[in-house]
């Protein structure tokens, strides 16, 4: 930076990532072929393979974002890697959304935690 | 309080389950803090049969119609206790196993109960109170928020963001105080979940989330303890 003829250092320190992305991406066929192996996947026809290799990419893509945001959890390929975040909610997850506690609900005791 | 507290070595978790494609973590949740209340009144650590909830328990929320136990299209875990308490017990996983499937035939045998309820309560959202009722009570039956939960496979997750609207039932198992992340050489404190999604997910079927976050993914907001009966181990 050139301030009146003087050169000094940029205050800003460029940071850029060790890894490419892209590079990483290249081998998601055979990050595909592992996980289905690892976890017993089949799929009816090509058609719905090729469903889910785009699925797992974004899932990737997502636990990439995720480990970011999450950086004291390792966050990557896990046996829900082939669903969306919907499919994951309607398949996996059943917990009643609507629930509310009861005006009868019986409260546990305040217990002592000082000691 | 201990700053270091896990159910699991002291024998009052059943291993790893899996619900599969089913939405049935609600009984898995309810059916773990029966098996640690049970263990707790009788020394006896006995898997509990989630089916059962999915084919015999419609129990509705007094206060929502709606909301009500339907198998693996959802419900909570503390209509499963009421259900429980009314019913009489839960009989044992090897004599009404798990299928994962619902809409089946309730086949439930009043002469096989393995556990009952004596009672059950919800536990302050405190998170002190949380952990001093996990440590006297046994397990705890919670809901979280599970959208950080599909890319998890180990670590102490403490996200920056996460929904508090629960949408998962679990089991809260313990805590630690410096729980070790890898990436980031970092030590938290965090609570231990049990999962119902198979051992191969997570750290062998657990979970850890951080603790004192204030209420992170929902998890200090729905906090219910069981108590069972006191009976003497056949």
């Amino acid at each position: 930076v050139s301030i009146s003829g003087e050169v000094k250092n940029n205050p800003i320190k460029q940071v850029v990532r060790e890894e490419n992305d892209e590079q990483l991406l290249l081998n998601l066929d055979h990050q595909f072929t592992l996980f289905k192996s690892k976890y017993e996947k089949t799929y009816k026809n090509q058609a719905e393979h090729d469903h889910r290799f785009r699925v797992f990419k974004a899932n990737l893509r997502r636990a990439r974002r995720r480990q970011l945001l999450d950086p004291t959890a390792v966050h990557g390929v896990t046996q829900f890697s082939d669903v969306t975040p919907k499919e994951f909610s309607r398949k996996y997850l059943g917990l009643k959304r609507r629930f509310r506690l009861p005006n009868d609900t019986q409260q546990a005791a305040i217990l002592p935690t000082s000691e | 309080l201990p700053t270091d507290f896990d159910w699991r070595e002291h024998g009052a978790v059943t291993p790893v389950k899996n619900q599969g494609l089913c939405g049935s973590c609600w009984s898995f949740s309810a059916t773990g803090a029966l098996e640690g209340a049970h263990f707790l009144a009788t020394k006896e650590l006995v898997s509990l049969s989630e089916q059962q909830l999915i084919d015999c328990d419609h129990t509705c929320d007094p206060q929502d119609a709606k909301s009500c136990d339907s198998g693996c299209r959802g419900g909570l875990m503390n209509n499963a206790f009421e259900y429980t308490l009314k019913t009489g017990g839960l009989m044992k996983e090897q004599d009404y196993p798990y299928t994962g499937r619902d809409r089946s035939v309730c086949k439930f045998d009043k002469t096989m109960i393995a556990a009952k309820v004596s009672n059950f309560s919800v536990v302050s959202a405190d998170e002190d109170q949380i952990a001093a009722n996990l440590v006297q009570n046994g397990p705890l039956a919670i809901a979280i928020n599970a959208l950080w939960m599909q890319t998890y496979i180990g670590g102490v997750s403490c996200p920056y963001v996460c929904s508090k609207n629960q949408d998962h039932g679990v089991l809260l198992v313990g805590f630690g105080s410096a729980g070790y992340a890898p990436l980031r050489l970092e030590d938290k404190p965090y609570w231990i979940i049990k999962n119902s999604w198979g051992s191969m997910w997570g750290e062998k079927g657990y979970y850890k989330i951080c603790r004192g976050s204030q209420n992170i993914c929902g998890v200090d907001t729905m906090v219910s303890t069981v108590a069972a009966v006191h009976t003497t181990p056949q």
